[in-house]
This record gives C-alpha cells, structure tokens and sequence, in this order.
C-alpha cells in the first residue's frame, strides 16, 4: 500500500500567491499559512510555515504562539521586531533586515512592524498545527476578557475598559496611518 | 516531542532520577498579594526535576481576581477549597457570554477611540464563556490558553496546580513560566528572590524617548507604548496603563464591589450545585436542559 499512501503523498503547496493568502486587507498586507489541514505531510513532520507581507508602516498585531516555536526569515526589505519573554523583559527589538531571521520561542510575545518599505518574510513554526493568539483586535485576548477583569486589571475606567477591546477592529494586520475605525479586512479573490 | 521529552530523558540519563530519599515538603516560596497568596514549591528540588513538574499554590480571598496569565505547560488544578468563576481565553473561540442586543462589530469607536452614540450606547459587554467552579473540581487548561479567576463566594478559595513542564506540548525549556497578561506580579517560581538558573538579572528596558521605565513584569512592558497605542487604537496614555508600571497589587488583586460579569445565574429555578451534582451522576449531563 505504500505506493497508494506515502509514494503519492503531496510534498509541495504555495503560500507566495498572494490570491490564496488566508488574511488580507488591500491597505496593510497579507499572510498565508500552510499546516498540516493543507498538507497532511507536515503532521508526520510536526512543522508548518507561514508567509507574510506587510506594506509600508504596517503592523501584525502583538501575539504570541501557543504551541510551537517560530522562526521568522527576512525574505524582503526590513521591519521592526520586537520580542518579549514572559517577565515582560524585551529580549529583541530590531531591525530584521533581508537574508535575517530570528528565533521567536513558544509563548514570547512579538510584534512586527514594516519601516519605510514593505516586508515579507517566512516564519517556519515548531507544530504542523500551529496557533497564534493575538493580544489586539478583533480575534484577540482582550475581546474574550470582561470588561471588567481589564478595568480591575490595568486600573482604567469601564470606558477605557471597552476602547482597549473595541477601538482596533483588524484582526491580524491592519495600517498605521489608518484611524482604525474601518473594517478591511476580507479574504483575497482568486 | 521536541524539548520536553528529550529534556527529560536527558535528565534520566544524568541521574536526576536516581533519588535514595523522598521528602514531604512545605512549599518554600511565598508572594503576598493584594488579595491573597501565591506559594510554589522549588522546582529545582530533585524531585520535580525528576518528575519533570513544577507545583504552586494560590489562596485566593473572597472578592480576589486573580489577573489573567497563561504557561509554558499544560496544568492541572484541584480546587482543595472555595468557589469562582473560571475565564479562559481560547484563540479563535467567539465572544458567546453577551449582555445585551448589540451590533455585529460590538460599540462604534470614532479616531482617537472616542465611543459614538447609536448602538454603542446599548452595547453593554461580552466575553468568552466563563464556568464556575467548586470545591473538589480539576481544571485542566492547555499550554498557552490565558485564564483568569475571581473568587466571587465568602471564603477563600485555595488551588493547587501542577504544571507539567516536560510535557511534550512546552517547547520551552522545563523551567516553569508565567506569562503575565496583567499587573506586575513576582515570578512565582523564583525561589528567595533567585532568578531561575540560566536567566538574565532583570534588566529594565528603556522606553520610548529612552526614559528610563519602572518596574514593570507583564507582557505589555516589553512593548514599546506607542505601538501598543498603535496595535490597540487607543492614546498613549491608556497603552502605558497596559504596563501596569509600578503597581504593587501582585497577580491577585482585590475588586471592590464585586466584579459585575455576564453570567448565567447561580442558581435557576431553585436548581443549585447539588441537583446539578444528581443530575449528573445519574447520566444527565450538565447540558442537558434547554
């Protein structure tokens, strides 16, 4: 049976194509990921990659991944990183720059953001699953808290509370020079 | 398995595990908090290196919300004492628990985060789900999975937790970690005031125009404030509020009034815990009324 199952079994996908990416917004950039839904070989491998592209002055959320390692390449221009361990230390703020790549340990918080031209990178992931948990926007930990666990939290009034949850409605990546109040975001047409 | 059990087996092969002695231990590490304590045992000690665990436990008084976190392991908490409320914040999961009739998009925020009327003025609150939990229950929360409780009875709550740190599902190395969403709390794995082996001393880092920060340990701190401003869509002034800079209530802070959060009730019907409890045992589930 192995010429029915592992001779034929699929080794190659491409998360380049901007058409097929699984996030978009026109305004900031996209991201594709490959896990092992898309190709089942990457389970026994137990690794998955992402790509990611981000105009001019955008930003990927600050997140974090739950479950994996991620090592993040500089395919092109440059973008300010900055990572931080969990006593809140700030183990890397840089510029990762073309040809670069850094080692973003499971569960260090990281955000990226692109300087003065865009920047694409590839980040191969430690999990064939692997899962990001955003600390802003639509998708993000601050949505699932009550508003009341963040006022007690960081000591703001109730309002303050629902700006933190509400005012950035992206979900992953979104423009700086946006006011942020308009929802871009949507899936890549073929 | 690619650190925690090569970790592990590494340990074996030192002879970690080869222990011509066990001990009962007290735990030897204490932080006070605003509203409770939080007391772990030496990780370091043989033994849980051996076993690849770490184990702390929290005291929590009434009215105590302990600030949300998640760790570098799974865990596993008996609650030995007390009643709450659970909060997990699980990626990709929905905002079920809801106040009130509200938009799709929840309250309009205009630029500068200033809140518009319409709908944002019925728009009350929503949040993922949250459960309750009693005495003699086990939580069990996957690595990564950020949680947060509140002790909403009249007497504290006491929780003993295990973190399996060799568990395949830490990457990291077996120190167990805290990731603190919120406040300033102590690492609560430090023993004495001793950094964990292999860690830098803390290194405060310089701030935005290169001022130099306060004491700061959440993962906020790390962040420069203006993209926190940026990511958030809020002014600088709420993005520094997310550093909790020099706050000195620890990781279990105390809410006065009582936290107000969407809930089922306690009781419904005059149902309570121990016709929940029969139910159950006799194989009618917990969700098996609509």
């Amino acid at each position: 049976g192995l010429e029915e199952t592992l001779c034929t079994m699929r080794l190659r996908e491409n998360i380049g194509d901007p058409s097929r990416a699984d996030v978009y917004t026109q305004q900031a950039g996209h991201i594709s990921a490959l896990n092992s839904h898309k190709l089942p070989i990457l389970y026994w491998l137990q690794l998955s990659a992402e790509k990611g592209h981000l105009h001019r002055n955008a930003i990927m959320v600050p997140h974090y991944n739950l479950n994996c390692h991620s090592v993040v390449y500089a395919i092109r221009g440059s973008a300010r990183i900055q990572v931080v361990s969990d006593d809140g230390q700030t183990v890397f703020d840089e510029e990762l720059r073309e040809g670069q790549l850094v080692v973003v340990p499971q569960n260090f918080a990281v955000v990226k953001r692109a300087e003065n031209e865009e920047f694409e990178w590839v980040s191969f992931k430690t999990n064939d699953n692997a899962m990001v948990n955003p600390l802003a926007g639509r998708t993000s930990v601050m949505r699932a808290l009550p508003d009341e666990v963040i006022a007690n939290a960081y000591q703001v009034s109730r309002e303050d509370a629902k700006r933190l949850k509400y005012s950035r409605r992206e979900t992953t990546v979104f423009s700086s020079n946006e006011s942020g109040g308009s929802f871009s975001e949507r899936r890549a047409e073929a | 398995q690619r650190y925690g059990a090569s970790q592990q087996h590494s340990l074996r092969e030192q002879g970690e595990c080869r222990i011509d002695r066990l001990d009962a231990l007290e735990p030897t590490n204490r932080i006070q908090c605003e509203a409770g304590v939080v007391e772990s045992w030496d990780p370091n000690h043989e033994m849980f290196q051996c076993a690849g665990i770490a184990v702390v436990r929290h005291i929590i008084e009434p009215n105590g919300l302990v600030l949300p976190s998640f760790t570098n392991s799974p865990q596993l908490t008996y609650i030995v004492e007390g009643n709450g409320i659970l909060g997990t914040v699980i990626p990709g999961c929905p905002e079920t628990f809801q106040s009130s009739q509200q938009s799709q998009f929840g309250p309009q925020f205009g630029q500068g985060g200033q809140m518009r009327g319409g709908e944002g003025q019925r728009f009350q609150d929503q949040h993922q789900k949250i459960s309750r939990f009693r005495q003699g229950d086990v939580i069990a929360l996957p690595t990564g999975v950020a949680q947060w409780v509140y002790n909403d009875g009249n007497r504290p709550i006491i929780a003993v937790t295990l973190l399996d740190v060799t568990n395949n599902e830490n990457q990291l190395d077996i120190n167990p970690r805290r990731f603190f969403l919120a406040g300033n709390p102590q690492d609560e794995h430090e023993q004495g005031g001793q950094q964990r082996q292999g860690r830098r001393p803390q290194q405060r880092q310089l701030g935005e125009e290169g001022q130099q920060r306060g004491q700061c340990n959440n993962v906020f701190c790390g962040f420069d404030a203006r993209f926190l401003a940026e990511a958030f869509n809020v002014d600088l002034e709420t993005a520094r509020r997310l550093q909790n800079e020099n706050d000195n209530r620890n990781n279990i802070v105390r809410v006065e009034g009582g936290l107000q959060v969407v809930r089922p009730p306690r009781e419904h019907g005059g149902r309570g815990w121990e016709e929940e409890r029969e139910r159950e045992r006799y194989g009618g589930g917990r969700y098996d009324v609509n």
